[in-house]
């Protein structure tokens, strides 16, 4: 109905401006319907400003701006009618150790709402679960799953995580 | 509502039956390349209904079970498990805790339990419907694919937004 | 001509099969011609089989295992003709640590016949380089490179690099 | 043969000039996301007659010109020289270093110099014609690509082939 996808539309709006502007720390964001005149056809386009920088084309950003954007973009729909589960497979590989750091802090803001299973290789994004599982492949081709308990210093010394990595 | 455990046998490369026990909170799952990382993400998807064993990096539903390898022979069926705790208001079953079964035999048939029943695939998409989760939903992002929600046509952005309307 | 296509081809064959076994430690791999009877149209395609692991399409290996496989094509056709300088931005990222010592080991053996300028987070390929050159960002948008030499410890000691990271 | 100097001047985030001095061997460019680490490898490419500026991540032509910031204005012009050092026996001229450079003014005017003298653009194409240097050769893998090598269609894998041959 055209009332629901207009209220949708404009949640998401404000959620991609809000958490934009919090994943960057400052900063521009927006997204439109290409055809304003007919809201129930209409494409939607994704405008982004990263602070400090010229408001361009989306291709010019670099690999790890648009990853970031796009991990904005995927939240502001997600906090529209959050997920009790949510499951993110590798989506800090492209960012640097700030904007990881930035990541890790929005998906702890958010864990009252929904339970995260994040697949990770960066040691960041690791520590900043509740609890770690490790899947190892001792025979060729088959898995297994050893949970690891995160337990701060230990974290390092286990050895468990030493054969992860 | 929370995951509280996801069961995998013959799925892929958990040949073996396994088990994650989780709780409320960030859960990182971590591994060398190749482990079974994503074939975690592809088994609680696989469970939720997804249809489409290309989304599962699948050319066909029949690749997903246990192919053999140099010390094992294959599987004749592939089995996935995921056991919901405190889903009493949020599923549209009355119980406190839910198990959802998919099993998948190389002859072609296929089987979905809930709680132990015997049921359709309607069944298990209709429990999950405006939960935000589903194969389809916003809450599992697979490997790679975040850029895709910046580099996607217009027209194609918006289906995602009526689906989360 | 058909003569210099054919033998460009098999010699990209033999490499494409040592070097994967080289970065993968084993396994196999192969490039073949779809077309045989028709060597100048035929395309080409690519299998690849992890150590002790079954063969399977390639869409159902892991991220990191489909990078690394990639890698081994790209050098491959390199050593057909090994460029004076090659460029590779980002190319670790999907790695885990042990692949990414495996990529580096083979970017050193490599370099007698190139000068390689590899673009990275990765602290294992930082290590690797016989240089660094960092890019700033101070002023918003404006770019500028300090050199920074790797001096073993130094390299984490270093200002610049705690300022890059 | 290797790359001695990379200047870069108006080009993308680069608007002061930008001077890396290389050596042989393996350089590892490093910083945050967003400074300008893969503008480098679209500077380099671009000075070697790279003409699609969807391949440099532009709309058009002009976009890769210093477009001004909050704290800048923008410039008329971007320019970029890569000098090569002991290339007697590589290269088609017979020079033992040799500078390259490309500027281009935002009328469209694209000027091309070879050692300070103007020249056309394939007079620089000529030059590294069988090196394996160049916009298309093998030898620059740009970020987020590598996985284009397995994914792309056997006939599309061919050009590389024949490129290489
Ligand atoms: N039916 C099957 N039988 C046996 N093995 C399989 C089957 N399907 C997939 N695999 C194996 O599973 C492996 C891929 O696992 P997965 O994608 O989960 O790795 P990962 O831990 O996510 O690694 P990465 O860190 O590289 O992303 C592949 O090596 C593949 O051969
Ligand atoms: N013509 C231009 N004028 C000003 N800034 C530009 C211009 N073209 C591109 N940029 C800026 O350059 C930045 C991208 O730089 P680049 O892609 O080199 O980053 P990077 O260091 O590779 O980062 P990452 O680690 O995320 O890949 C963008 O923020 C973009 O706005
Ligand atoms: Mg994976
Ligand atoms: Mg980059």
């Amino acid at each position: 109905t055209k009332d629901l996808f207009i209220d949708t539309f404009n949640a998401a709006q404000k959620n991609f401006h809000e958490v934009f502007r919090h994943l960057f720390r400052g900063g521009n964001a927006k997204l439109t319907l290409i055809d304003e005149e007919n809201p129930l056809e209409s494409g939607i386009d994704v405008i982004v400003q990263p602070p400090g920088k010229n408001l361009q084309s989306i291709n010019l950003l670099s690999g790890g701006e648009k990853a970031l954007s796009a991990i904005a973009l995927l939240f502001s729909i997600y906090l529209l009618k959050p997920s009790p589960v949510c499951v993110l497979d590798e989506i800090d590989a492209p960012l640097d150790d700030v904007n990881i750091g930035r990541f890790t802090d929005m998906v702890k803001e958010m864990v009252n709402r929904s339970q995260f299973l994040v697949i990770t290789h960066n040691k960041r994004t690791m520590e900043s679960a509740n609890n770690l599982y490790g899947v190892t492949m001792e025979e060729p081709g088959v898995s297994k799953v050893v949970a690891v308990r995160v337990t701060g210093e230990a974290l390092y010394d286990g050895e468990v995580l030493a054969d992860m990595n | 509502m929370y995951l509280k455990r996801i069961e995998i046998c013959g799925f892929k490369s958990f040949v073996d039956s396994t088990i994650l026990e989780l709780t409320p909170g960030i859960a990182s799952i971590i591994g060398p390349n190749g482990c079974g990382k994503s074939n975690v993400l592809d088994a609680v998807r696989w469970v939720l209904g997804e249809q489409n064993p290309r989304v599962l990096r699948a050319d066909k539903m029949a690749d997903l079970i246990w192919a053999g390898s140099s010390t094992r022979k294959a599987t004749s069926f592939a089995e996935a498990t995921l056991i919901f705790a405190d889903c009493d208001k949020v599923l549209s079953m009355d119980f406190h805790e839910i198990a959802i079964t998919r099993r998948l035999y190389r002859t072609g048939e296929s089987e979905y339990l809930i709680n132990k029943a015997v049921c359709r695939l309607k069944d298990i998409e209709s429990l999950f419907m405006d939960t935000g989760l589903g194969p389809h939903a916003y809450s599992i992002m697979e490997q790679g694919k975040i850029d895709q929600l910046l580099q996607m046509k217009p027209e194609q952005r918006r289906f995602i937004f009526e689906e989360a309307a």
